[in-house]
């Protein structure tokens, strides 16, 4: 389960705050995964007591209520990292987004963007299907580009198979649809460094060239997971 | 009160913190950076092993504007089924704007609850939350329990039961142990205090199998003016959220 508590004492107005936390929890909460298992209790509750004595933002479209939203963005993606960092047996958290220049990464910070698509959404629903598939091979250290491919195809976003480009870090495993070669043990290296670290895993992925940007976090799945989920009986 | 704080920090690690980068400065403090809050975590027994704190609470100073998302369902037919005792407020609920629906059609009690007190009010002032029980699939007692503690801690904190917000977590089919809880009031509403202490204790007492606590808070400027935001989150298995 995931509980949140957000506190802010910008002055905003009801219905502009409202809107602010659902675009900062998709931004951030509901971007990371760590075993798929959508629980009846999540909730995110943020309160405003708008005693800082700045003024009253009382329109989204407002200069002021960017800046809030930038700040509430931020509080809301450091703390669902952090979730996603300590998930269940996890060695090492994942991260997906896309960027403009068309590159996906899936790191301990990466970024998913939908290249083709049409915006945030899509991107971000390509960044959370990778992150949340299980990943296993990370866990294997194992430079699966295939599984990887694979989740962003089954993520319901439309791309064509044949603008796929996929790295780890910077090492290059597919481009335009096709596999290349790459050196099998830097790339193996690279995961397990990030496993024994408790560090960083980074993916890039491109899709094509649409203008949306997504991240997504999540961790690989370990044997301590079940062990963890075993013994947490009712 | 301060040395039981102290005693909450030795309890687990806080996580680090990876922010992205922006026109703002990392300040400490959690939930309790931003001006008019206060916040607790405290030992109420409510665990069902160990003694780290399990019960911690956040208000606010004035009537906060709330923004709640959390699960929803608009299956009326089934809530009916299940909880009879709620379907009249839930229909009330249905003019809630900020709401959204997920594919998880079962809510636990506190989740229920939230909706009921924010479709009748737009402010809060309190949010209680405990660790140890999820307080889900838990039927009409379940929904009671929380029912008696936002009222019991309205009346400490002396404001209307509809502004407290209730938060659960822990195992789901288990309704919370009310006893300890209402037994626990008193000394987490005397512990409550505006210092970082007080935010660490309370992202502590939220956990369940976390390994770490989330807190983090930052000032920037907005329109001119300093403000702050933070927060606290506890997660780590059963993650996957979609709440709108």
């Amino acid at each position: 389960t995931l509980l949140g508590v957000v506190t802010t004492d910008a002055l905003v107005a009801t219905d502009v705050w409202r809107k602010m936390v659902q675009v900062a929890v998709n931004r951030s909460f509901n971007q990371i995964t760590v075993d798929g298992d959508t629980s009846t209790n999540d909730t995110v509750i943020a309160l405003a007591s708008g005693i800082s004595g700045s003024t009253m933002i009382s329109s989204c479209d407002s200069y002021e209520a960017k800046q809030l939203q930038a700040c509430l963005d931020a509080v809301m993606q450091g703390l669902a990292k952090s979730i996603a960092w300590d998930g269940e047996g996890a060695t090492c958290l994942i991260e997906v987004l896309y960027n403009d220049d068309s590159i996906l990464k899936l790191y301990f910070q990466f970024i998913v963007k939908v290249i083709g698509a049409d915006g945030e959404a899509e991107a971000a629903k390509i960044a959370r299907s990778v992150a949340s598939s299980s990943l296993a091979a990370i866990y294997g250290r194992d430079p699966n580009w295939g599984r990887i491919a694979c989740a962003a195809g089954y993520a319901a976003i439309p791309f064509h198979p044949n603008e796929l480009c996929i790295s780890l870090g910077d090492i290059l495993l597919m481009d335009g649809g096709q596999p290349l070669p790459f050196d099998r043990a830097a790339a193996s290296a690279y995961l397990r460094k990030a496993g024994e670290t408790h560090g960083t895993v980074e993916i890039h992925i491109s899709v094509g060239k649409g203008p949306g940007i997504g991240q997504a976090w999540g961790c690989d799945l370990s044997y301590d997971y079940v062990k963890i989920n075993a013994e947490y009986t009712t | 009160v301060s040395s039981s704080m102290n005693e909450t920090s030795n309890y687990i690690p806080a996580a680090p913190i990876l922010l992205p980068e922006g026109p703002w400065k990392q300040i400490s403090g959690g939930v309790t950076a931003a001006k008019g809050f206060k916040a607790a975590g405290t030992y109420g027994g409510l665990r069902a092993k160990g003694e780290k704190p399990d019960l911690a609470l956040v208000t606010c100073d004035v009537d906060a504007i709330a923004a709640v998302l959390h699960f929803c369902f608009d299956s009326s037919i089934l809530i009916s089924s299940w909880f009879p005792a709620v379907r009249a407020d839930l229909c009330a609920f249905e003019n809630f704007p900020a709401c959204a629906f997920t594919t998880n059609v079962v809510a636990a009690a506190p989740v229920l609850y939230c909706k009921h007190v924010l479709g009748i009010s737009e402010t809060a002032r309190a949010v209680l939350i405990n660790a140890g029980q999820a307080n889900a699939a838990t039927g009409d007692a379940g929904y009671q329990d929380v029912i008696e503690c936002a009222k019991a801690l309205a009346q400490l904190l002396q404001m209307r039961s509809e502004e407290v917000l209730i938060e659960s977590t822990g195992v789901i089919g288990q309704r919370i142990k009310k006893e300890a809880l209402l037994n626990t009031l008193p000394r987490l509403v005397g512990s409550l205090s505006s210092t970082i202490e007080g935010a660490d204790s309370a992202a502590i007492a939220i956990t369940t199998t976390d390994l770490v606590s989330k807190s983090v808070a930052i000032e920037s400027e907005v329109g001119g003016t300093h403000i702050r935001v933070g927060g606290m989150a506890k997660g780590s298995g059963m993650i996957h959220p979609n709440m709108a």
